[in-house]
């Protein structure tokens, strides 16, 4: 499902060469449920970007469900991102100007389904993540976990492959935590794909296989072990 | 030193009407140290908020170090704000286009500190927060982790009266949080009032005082257990 080779991601800052990835080789069965954890700086994020095709690694090759993603140009991963793939960012990137409701619905809209479908999937979504009485709600008049969970909402409203979590309950207290990791749980139990990155042990050890990172390399992976 | 009486704040979303904050009074004497949890939207951050004279209240009053300050206007409230009070902001409002290094500097440049005492007190500050090797990176070329930590690094620079942060750890792996938490601890025994809203239970018991909020209200406060 995701094959991982020898992955190599350097940034360059100026002179500055940053190595945030560096031979990470990893594969995902479809279905897995795998959290990530490690110091702030690790490159955890970054990982999960090059997962999501948010980003392209420096090196290495990465396929997502036997497509040789790395070879395919912006257009065609920006698709497959559309329809495969579920990012819940660090920093939610929620729209500004649409409300809790429209942000959740905005890949619905993009996939063109229909408008009944649209409104009864979106409520079902509100209802799960105890939003409902927030659905109206721009995102600067939300608390800082109610955007949270609008960004788990609507990176799951698709029914997508794979789900990537970036530190999905870093804002959440630990009764909503939990409550969105069920949720989180229950599309695994279904099939799709789930990586958390966490920085929460107790959220991380809930994962069937645990991936440790440290400096940008791959330092445990209770799979292999 | 913070002294709150009374306060409501209502937030006005169309028709709705949001009770954010309901009957809170509250004092803390200076060089208080005192953490605030809540689940999520329970109106932690409305009242850090207040207190940092980010939004005024929709009743009740607010006397921080003897001024009444719900009775001054915006520009003489922005002063206040600047001079004693250190924010740490939930979502870290970096500026985008300055480097890590210039982000904590812009305070000691509002205050027209002298740029030989200004580079010596962001390299110190840099090096507090384990970002020294981050310096010249701009926001979108840090980590989560990295970005909390130049915002508390900004947030406590010019040593101001009160500190006021908004889950500080969130984006943290534990030993970070720690010793980020040792920082703020420290100024505080410099005599700092610190005031910490968190969804950790080990952060928030760090705290000599532990307050927690339901709903708007106040449910418990440890220092009139
Ligand atoms: N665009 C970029 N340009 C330069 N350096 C970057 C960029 N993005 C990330 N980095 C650096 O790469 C390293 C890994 O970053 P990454 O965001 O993956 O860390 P992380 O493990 O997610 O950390 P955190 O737990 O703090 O979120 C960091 O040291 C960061 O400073
Ligand atoms: N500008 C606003 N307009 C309308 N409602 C708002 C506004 N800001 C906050 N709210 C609402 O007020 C309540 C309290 O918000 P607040 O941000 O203080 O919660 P919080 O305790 O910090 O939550 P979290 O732990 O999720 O950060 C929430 O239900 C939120 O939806
Ligand atoms: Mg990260
Ligand atoms: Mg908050």
């Amino acid at each position: 499902m995701i094959d991982l080779q020898a992955i190599e991601r350097v940034f360059e800052v100026g002179e500055e060469q940053v190595h945030a990835l560096h031979r990470v080789s990893l594969r995902f069965a479809a279905g897995a449920y795998a959290s990530i954890m490690g110091p702030s700086g690790s490159g955890k994020s970054t990982l999960l970007n090059i997962i999501g095709l948010l980003d392209r690694p420096t090196e290495g090759r990465y396929r997502l469900d036997q497509v040789a993603t790395t070879e395919l140009d912006d257009t065609e991963q920006a698709r497959i991102r559309r329809h495969q793939i579920g990012f819940v960012f660090q920093s939610f990137h929620l729209v500004p100007r649409l409300t809790a409701a429209q942000n959740i619905e905005l890949p619905l809209v993009l996939a063109a389904v229909a408008p009944a479908e649209r409104k009864q999937r979106v409520a079902a979504a509100l209802q799960d993540m105890d939003l409902a009485d927030r659905a109206d709600h721009r995102p600067d008049q939300l608390s800082g976990g109610q955007r949270q969970r609008v960004a788990i909402a609507r990176a799951t409203i698709m029914r997508p492959q794979v789900i990537l979590a970036d530190e999905p309950t870093g804002n959440l207290d630990h009764s909503s935590g939990s409550s969105v990791l069920e949720t989180l749980e229950t599309l695994n139990r279904q099939g799709i794909s789930l990586i958390v990155v966490t920085h929460d042990p107790e959220i991380g050890q809930r994962a069937r296989r645990r991936i440790r990172m440290v400096d940008g390399s791959i330092a445990e992976d209770s799979e292999s072990a």
